[in-house]
Parts: structure tokens; sequence; C-alpha cells
């Protein structure tokens, strides 16, 4: 039931990736060095045919929460980034949509 | 800036 008429409704899904030959097409950035100014691993770029595109789900300016079960909430940004990139070939994504708003900032 | 944010941009 709709509890308010803006309601904070965070959509939030899980994306399984293989890594392909330049991986897995995504660049992330820290919420910090964005107008957001809050901490955060999100999606800056995705490549074109990457697998991260080939989903089709993700998208510019969504919020990475975990990989493969670790969360990353409060984690700093290298540290999250080296455990994706030290992942495997097959890694398992808990990402949160953004909205339109959150999307333009990044 | 843009040479600074693409520098910060981890590609994964």
């Amino acid at each position: 039931s709709r509890s308010s008429a803006t309601d904070d409704f965070c959509y939030v899904f899980v994306v399984e990736l293989e890594r392909g030959p330049i991986g897995l097409g995504m660049g992330l950035i820290d919420g910090l060095h964005t107008p957001l100014c809050s901490p955060g691993i999100y999606i800056r770029t995705l490549i074109e045919d990457s697998p991260a595109a080939a989903d089709g789900r993700l998208s510019i300016g969504d919020r990475i929460l975990a990989v493969n079960g670790t969360s990353l909430i409060g984690a700093d940004y290298q540290s999250a980034v080296d455990l994706i990139r030290s992942g495997g070939k097959k890694l398992r994504f808990l990402v949160a949509k953004s909205d339109m708003e959150i999307a333009k900032k990044i | 800036r843009q040479a600074r944010e693409t520098q910060q941009v981890s590609d994964v």
C-alpha cells in the first residue's frame, strides 16, 4: 500500500555479470567526487556492448550496494573497487536504481 | 575539471 504521496521508493535488484575481455564495462565513481557529495559506489560510465550494458537494467547513476554478498555500504571506495576487480569471472551485484535527480548529478 | 573527474573513475 502506498504510504506517502512521494514514497521514497527504492528499486533494488540483483545483476549477475560475467567478466568479458574488457572487464565488465562499467566506470565507477565515488559519490563524494560528484555533486551528490555522499559516499557510495555509483556507475559513472557504461561501455556499449559490454556485459554491464548488455544486461539492460544498469544505467548511469545506479548505486552498487553489494558484490558477491559482501556489502559495500560504509566500505571505502578503493577497497570496494578492489573487491569488484578481484571478484573473479562471475560477479553478483546488488544494485539500487537511482532516480533522475541522482542520475543527473552523477 | 573533466580531466580530474575521469581520473577518479575506476573501470571494472
